[in-house]
């Protein structure tokens, strides 16, 4: 899901405490929110409102909500004046079989002092996706490919934006230079290796994508099958006349019956 | 079936190979059959060759793709199978060059697995590593961990990889099974992906089959 450009103001419609179908959820995303902050800066439930939308043994719930940060304790960090600052978020939450998955967090800061809170925001207030998460688009380290705990979380946030914001486009051009060195890939020509980066970061997406998917551990991102489109990779690494009824083969005896 | 079972630990399973720009994981996954199998009952681990059943299995079709029913067929058909280094991989069909008297295994039959992942892991542990076809959702970007997509992102009617089953255990209580792929050893972890274990994740437990070495 995209990004939203602008952080948002809350709207004039009427919000309400959560109802009880959309509490469970709705604290299972400020869970996933305040994961990994630490005990002074973590968020609170505001209003929730949202929608729910049945698909097989699973709800997935749209929610809307405002979480409130904690007014600032610590006078060596306070910017002035110290205001308590309230969160709009956007989350879908999966719910299959009781286990909840978040699929998209997007969150936007709200001064609900000031009306227009939109245009405060335009005016140096840090878009959400990078106060959140691991660190800013800034702070990331140069990717290294054999790093296996490296995440693109923060990055991929982003990549929905079209077109990429400037520093996400040098970032992606980053790490597409070091697959290319990694996995020793070459290219006819400069056309044909720009056609492989905007494959590249299109695939990024897809991973993300994969990864808000799993329910297990994995961990999803570049490999050396990264510069390939779906078809591509289809076509050439799979092998599609599995899908075919086989020989019949006798069946084998259980090991109880060995 | 014991709690875990690893068959790399105990001399049963050769390198992971690559299978280059060519959809022959089912010759792969077959081969890696017959190699645990003709380590179970014979005592020795050889590498097999996946060209020979390229190159000599004419029902299936090479890079194109095939079936494990199939290639034991062909195997038991042509009289066995020569070694990786007697019949080496090339990654593309080349005319048949197979030599009875080079073969250095063979096989007597094959058979098809239960459906049933725990009967699967308790003949896992007594017979050798299984050769299966799991739907490849998601395994492009694989890097490690427990892969485990929702259902329908990776529907067990959607097959279009074949693997081979080495082991299983849990992972911080999460169940799996280690999966030996033919993607070379950049891919995944060291080769190898781990897949959910029973919960039909990727229809793992759909085309289960063993060649038979008697």
């Amino acid at each position: 899901a995209a990004a939203p450009a602008q952080p948002r103001a809350a709207s004039a419609q009427a919000w309400v405490p959560p109802s009880p179908e959309l509490r469970a959820p709705a604290l299972f995303a400020l869970e996933m929110f305040n994961r990994g902050r630490a005990a002074g800066t973590r968020v609170v439930l505001g209003a929730v409102r949202g929608r729910v939308h049945r698909v097989g043994q699973g709800s997935l719930y749209s929610l809307e909500a405002t979480l409130m940060e904690p007014p600032c304790n610590d006078p060596t960090v306070c910017q002035l004046p110290v205001s308590k600052k309230t969160l709009l978020c956007s989350f879908e939450v999966l719910d299959e079989l009781g286990k909840h998955v978040l699929l998209r967090k997007d969150c936007g800061l709200v001064d609900t002092k000031v009306p227009g809170a939109e245009r405060a925001q335009a005016a140096g207030e840090p878009k959400s996706a990078f106060t959140q998460g691991s660190g800013t688009i800034s702070s990331l380290s140069q990717p290294r490919l054999d790093n296996r705990n490296e995440t693109f979380s923060p990055v991929f946030s982003l990549l929905n934006e079209d077109p990429l914001p400037q520093d996400l486009a040098v970032k992606m051009a980053s790490i597409f230079r070091n697959f290319v060195i990694t996995y020793n890939r070459t290219y006819e020509s400069k056309e044909e290796a720009q056609w492989r980066l905007s494959v590249f970061v299109h695939n990024m997406v897809r991973a993300q994508k994969i990864q808000a998917l799993d329910r297990g551990t994995a961990q999803y991102g570049v490999t050396k099958f990264s510069d390939l489109t779906e078809e591509e990779f289809r076509t050439t690494y799979l092998n599609p006349l599995l899908r075919e009824p086989g020989k019949k083969m006798k069946q084998a005896k259980s090991v109880g019956d060995l | 079936a014991p709690p875990e079972w690893d068959w790399r630990s105990k001399g049963a399973v050769t390198k992971v190979k690559d299978q280059g720009m060519c959809g022959s994981c089912w010759a792969f996954s077959v081969t890696g059959n017959v190699e645990g199998q003709w380590f179970l009952n014979q005592g020795t681990l050889l590498s097999l060759s996946e060209q020979e059943l390229l190159d000599c299995d004419k029902i299936d079709k090479a890079c194109m793709g095939g079936l494990p029913s199939s290639a034991y067929s062909a195997i038991k058909n042509l009289g066995g199978l020569e070694t990786e280094d007697d019949y080496s991989y090339r990654g593309h069909m080349q005319a048949c060059n197979f030599s009875p008297e080079k073969a250095k295994v063979y096989i007597n039959d094959s058979v098809e697995l239960s459906q049933n992942e725990q009967k699967l892991a308790a003949w896992l542990a007594k017979r050798g590593p299984i050769s299966v076809a799991i739907n490849a959702f998601g395994m492009q970007f694989y890097r490690h961990g427990i892969s485990r997509p929702l259902r329908p992102l990776c529907s067990p009617w959607l097959i279009d990889h074949a693997v081979l089953l080495v082991g299983y255990g849990n992972r911080s209580d999460v169940p799996f099974w280690a999966i030996k792929n033919s993607w070379g050893t950049d891919w995944g972890e060291k080769g190898y992906y781990y897949l959910h274990r029973g919960s039909g994740a990727c229809g793992v437990n759909t085309m289960a089959s063993s060649a038979v070495v008697d």
